[in-house]
């Protein structure tokens, strides 16, 4: 799984 | 995407143009905290320091964090220079040092990781989940609100509550995505300390009257 969604997530 | 994520979003940006629009049309900022737009600018800054760093996520990503923080420093400015004299810090008075340093020593205890960005990510997810506080407490204090300021509440508390479907759609359907436990704590955290304040919304506002504390 990636770790990008804290830097996608507002 | 999905459905909540955009209407939390969206939802954000409607704060924004609110808050701006009260103060240009009635040219006061009266009844708006200071310290918690002060905050928000801080909670940006400290997050969006990818903006810099990280691998390009989307246009629409990069767009909205820059209209955040351009927004946010633009409602410092004219709360510090044009409409200053309708700003009444004696009833501005919480105490933010508290909310800064709880929020330092949150990230500094579970940082996702030992790096400065991933520190200074988790500072602003705490910070944001309280930054409201100091804007509540003025409320509290007066007893009152002007109506378009209860919406400006409003609008950016259901930023956050909205992102609360958001996770779960993404647990459940977006199997790439790794959800972030400090990002959901301080999410379910922030949308319950604004669970009083939705509560009088819907009851007085949304029937058109005033808002007033019982």
């Amino acid at each position: 799984k990636d770790d990008l969604v804290k830097h996608d997530e507002l | 995407m999905n459905i909540f994520r955009m209407l939390g979003d969206l939802s954000h940006l409607i704060s924004i143009f609110i808050l701006l629009h009260k103060m240009q049309t009635s040219k006061s900022c009266s009844g708006v905290s200071f310290k918690s737009q002060v905050l928000y600018l801080v909670v940006y800054v400290f997050r969006y320091l990818d903006l810099f760093t990280n691998p390009f996520m989307s246009y629409y990503n990069t767009l909205m964090k820059i209209v955040f923080i351009a927004s946010s420093a633009y409602t410092i400015y004219l709360m510090s220079t044009v409409f200053k004299p309708t700003h009444d810090p004696a009833i501005d008075t919480f105490k933010i040092e508290y909310l800064l340093g709880g929020s330092l020593v949150m990230a500094l205890l579970f940082p996702p990781k030992w790096t400065f960005m991933e520190i200074s990510w988790a500072f602003s997810i705490w910070l944001e989940s309280v930054a409201i506080l100091p804007q509540l407490f003025m409320v509290q204090r007066t007893g009152e609100a002007e109506t378009i300021t209860t919406h400006y509440i409003f609008a950016l508390g259901a930023y956050r509550a909205l992102y609360i479907p958001n996770w779960i759609w993404r647990y459940m359907f977006d199997k790439k995505a790794k959800l972030e436990t400090i990002a959901v704590v301080a999410g379910l955290a922030q949308t319950l300390l604004y669970s009083d304040f939705f509560y009088i919304y819907w009851t007085k506002v949304m029937k058109g009257k005033k808002f007033q504390l019982p």
